[in-house]
């Protein structure tokens, strides 16, 4: 008898309602600093040319985030959870209230910096995407199963830096598919723009992205 | 009437302990892949040279930051913590069992990379330092304000890659002391060695290090 947390149950409700509406629902977990906002400042700017696109960020404290994402000029709402230290469920059925999800094609729902907790809370997102700087080091994904297990695709950020901080490309890849195996990994700098584009394809495409 | 959390019971305990045997604890919280295991590499590699020191560190997986310490020669125990986002003061009692506290000068206790939960957990420590790297951008003491009003010093770790990331030292710094006037900030690279002899002699000095 497999009991429900609460949170399924409110993420299921969402789950069918995004998919009724034919609303795109992807999240982002990340460390703090990897990068979520500075990706979803790029992605929101480059898909706000071609469809309707929607954002809820998750934080601790201040509306710094939502700030910068509103600079895409797409609705964004900020999610401050005070001393909760990841995004629930109901958190974003709440945000959520008085937007017409009918009206849109995209929603991206930035989680709270942190690779433990939001692994174990469905939000009712199609897709989620966990980010890993170069300049964390390799071993994260060792040393942090959960959050990569729980995730659809790994997005290996700040490549601009590999160089510098002498990233082990390899080293990298091989620990995400040891925790992960067939993990799909994206490898992008949302400083210089590399490796977006191939990114975005995979969300653009006319199939559908299953979780 | 302040009911007292059971891990403040056993942290009071520990201080107690550490306090009679003669022992300087220092703890060390960061976002994941900020530094720790990196500059207590080099810190306990300097201090073994001069005094008798121990670390114990906390991940949810593998002993990889364990062995790295080891390699310093002092006494390195690894806590494997599971699914829990933190270290707790009886995981550090537990983790204790059969050392000789009386033989030690140093205990250095790494907490699981996470910018959030360590900072409610009390694990008997005198002194607390959080970390906090030039690349995961200067507002985090903002976003995540706890962990720093927590700490008793700062220290800015990865200096040496400060021009390559842009870091914007006086922002950091106005941010630190946004959330925690007067809080003493350190800068330094673990890679160069730059820096970490300033802090080396605040906690080798004659006089105790308050928490
Ligand atoms: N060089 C470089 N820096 C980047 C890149 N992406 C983000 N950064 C920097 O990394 C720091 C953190 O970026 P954010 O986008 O705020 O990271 P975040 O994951 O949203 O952080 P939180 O929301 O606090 O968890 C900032 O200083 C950014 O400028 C990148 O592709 N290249
Ligand atoms: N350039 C540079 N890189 C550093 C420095 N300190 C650490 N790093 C790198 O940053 C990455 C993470 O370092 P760690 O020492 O493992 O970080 P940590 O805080 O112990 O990580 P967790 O224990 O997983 O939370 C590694 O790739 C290190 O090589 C530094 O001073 N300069
Ligand atoms: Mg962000
Ligand atoms: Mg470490
Ligand atoms: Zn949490
Ligand atoms: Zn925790």
């Amino acid at each position: 008898q497999k009991v429900l947390k609460q949170n399924d149950v409110v993420a299921r409700a969402l789950r069918q309602r995004f998919n009724d509406a034919g609303v795109r629902v992807i999240s982002l977990v990340s460390s703090p600093g990897s990068g979520k906002t500075m990706f979803l400042e790029r992605v929101l700017t480059l898909l706000a040319k071609r469809h309707r696109v929607a954002a809820l960020v998750g934080d601790l404290a201040t509306d710094n985030d939502a700030q910068r994402l509103a600079r895409s000029g797409a609705p964004v709402r900020q999610i401050v959870t005070g001393t909760v230290c990841h995004l629930e469920a109901q958190m974003v059925q709440d945000a959520l209230e008085g937007w017409d999800l009918d009206s849109l094609d995209y929603l991206f729902i930035e989680n709270v910096g942190n690779l433990v907790c939001p692994a174990s809370y469905d939000l009712g997102e199609a897709h989620r995407l966990v980010l890993f700087s170069v300049t964390e080091g390799e071993d994260k994904p060792l040393k942090y199963p959960t959050i990569f297990n729980t995730a659809d695709v790994a997005v290996i950020t700040k490549m601009d830096l590999a160089a510098a901080v002498g990233f082990d490309r390899a080293a990298a890849h091989a620990n995400i598919l040891a925790v992960r195996p067939g993990m799909q990994i994206f490898e992008l700098s949302a400083k210089t723009g590399e490796g977006l584009e191939e990114w975005l394809q995979t969300i653009e495409s006319p199939q559908p992205v299953s979780a």
